[in-house]
């Protein structure tokens, strides 16, 4: 089995 | 992110081209400054992988170090004049777990995610035994209740593509290594 154990999370400045 | 391109990795670079593959999509969908300038006979793609492999200080031979991951990437967003993106990284080696509603923010047009992934077995109810593995890293294409659509940039010559699976998290379990037996918050199972 796989296991998830991390994310990372990249949030862009929001478009205009 | 479904119309997200493909670069596979080489050797050790599955962040740098997981990673490439996520940020190509934003630079075609509304950040075009993250895209390298077109050069007639080079590969755009390839050329932005070249960049993140420099910034998070990729080793061809040994692969990604978790703590050089998410300081690479703000390198590389600043330096191509977006000074305001946030990246964070949560779970095993940094301060927070989360459950799997932090990834609804997918839905969102400017957030997106690369997940850290290794490989365990699974030896009884709550208990897990780590395998030798460096760990490999996927980008998230499509999330919604538990079910995850993925991009993996695996070698060409395996499985690189996408896959959809459902996976189950599961809380306070134990983790087996070559150091002892540890409690961990969360675990997400995969069928």
């Amino acid at each position: 089995a796989a296991i998830l154990t991390g994310a990372i999370c990249i949030e862009m400045p929001p478009l205009a | 992110k479904y119309t997200m391109p493909d670069l596979d990795q080489e050797e050790n670079t599955c962040f740098p081209a997981a990673a490439s593959n996520i940020i190509y999509w934003f630079g075609e969908n509304g950040y075009p400054n993250l895209l390298p300038a077109l050069v007639t006979g080079e590969n755009r793609h390839r050329r932005l992988f070249t960049k993140l492999l420099v910034h998070c200080n990729v080793s061809y031979r040994l692969g990604t170090k978790f703590e050089v991951m998410t300081t690479g990437l703000k390198n590389f967003f600043k330096e191509q004049g977006y000074n305001d993106v946030k990246v964070s990284y949560r779970g095993f080696g940094g301060a927070v777990f989360t459950g799997p509603e932090w990834f609804e923010k997918n839905g969102q047009d400017n957030v997106g995610f690369i997940l850290c992934i290794d490989y365990v077995k699974k030896t009884g109810e709550r208990e897990y035994s780590a395998a030798e593995s460096l760990g490999h890293c996927i980008s998230l294409l499509t999330y919604s209740d538990n079910v995850a659509v993925i991009l993996d940039p695996a070698h060409t010559a395996d499985e690189r593509g996408r896959y959809t699976f459902r996976f189950q998290p599961v809380r306070n379990v134990r983790l087996t290594d070559s150091n002892g037996t540890y409690p961990l918050p969360l675990v997400y199972e995969l069928p």
